[in-house]
């Protein structure tokens, strides 16, 4: 039903949240090879495997944020590319959520501490920690993550964007439905949304522990790598 | 742009979004 008045006034921000639960791509599942002996290679191909796969599904639902398919498809590239690790990161903390010392890279493929360390990947399940902390004590719920990860995304601060006013008009866009979303739901909070944003500095910082992580791995050699994955790596470099 | 064929050819597949 339509709603009227005051109620009227509450409709955008809420047109752009339900938008963005409906985006939500479906979880995906790492399958670790069983018959992989190495517990280490195992591990890092596992890891290589699933974020190649959420790089397709994070590229999908991309083209599912307000206004992003208007952005040229140079700007497209250029968001995405400086953006995707935060935007699979905070996928990541998101769903860690719910355990302390693990990291829920996918339902079935969950690291705590001694897992991570032994597959060299204790700094970086320690940063998504960090962050899965952050939210934790926020209490972030489904609505305001996915506000959160539509703002990551317009977040870029990729030099190589050329209509920049464009991306600025969505940042704008998914700010305001998030500030209207909260001053709805949380009036007694004036300062949940500022709270939210403020945690956009420590999720990019996590990202670029990622970023070295996985750039690290494919030095190093031994574990396959998808071609967009490597792709998508290269472009940060 | 020849170095990121695959995200290109992503982007550009079905340049609509399905329906929601």
């Amino acid at each position: 039903s339509m709603p009227s008045g005051k109620e009227a006034d509450k409709g955008s921000s809420n047109v752009i949240v339900s938008h963005l639960l409906v985006a939500e791509p479906e979880k995906l599942f790492a399958m670790p090879d069983p018959l992989q002996p190495d517990a280490t290679l195992r591990t890092l191909t596992t890891l290589c495997d699933l974020a190649d796969r959420e790089l397709v599904v994070i590229i999908g639902w991309a083209k599912h944020i307000p206004g992003f398919l208007s952005l040229s498809l140079a700007d497209q590239m250029s968001v995405l590319q400086s953006v995707w690790l935060e935007v699979l990161v905070l996928g990541v903390a998101f769903r860690s959520l719910g355990c302390e010392d693990e990291v829920v890279f996918a339902e079935d493929f969950v690291l705590d501490e001694e897992l991570s360390r032994v597959a060299g990947l204790g700094e970086l399940s320690a940063a998504v920690g960090q962050l899965a902390r952050r939210y934790r004590a926020l209490q972030l719920d489904r609505e305001e993550f996915v506000m959160l990860k539509a703002i990551a995304l317009t977040n870029s601060d990729s030099v190589y964007i050329e209509d920049t006013e464009a991306v600025q008009k969505l940042r704008d866009l998914l700010h305001q439905a998030l500030l209207e979303l909260e001053s709805q739901r949380r009036p007694e909070d004036p300062r949940r949304a500022g709270r939210l944003l403020l945690t956009l500095p420590l999720l990019r910082q996590t990202a670029g522990r990622a970023l070295a992580t996985f750039y690290g791995i494919k030095t190093r050699g031994g574990v396959p790598m998808h071609k967009l994955f490597l792709e998508m790596l290269e472009a940060m470099m | 742009k020849e170095k990121h064929k695959i995200l290109h050819r992503l982007l550009q597949n079905s340049t609509s979004p399905v329906d929601l």
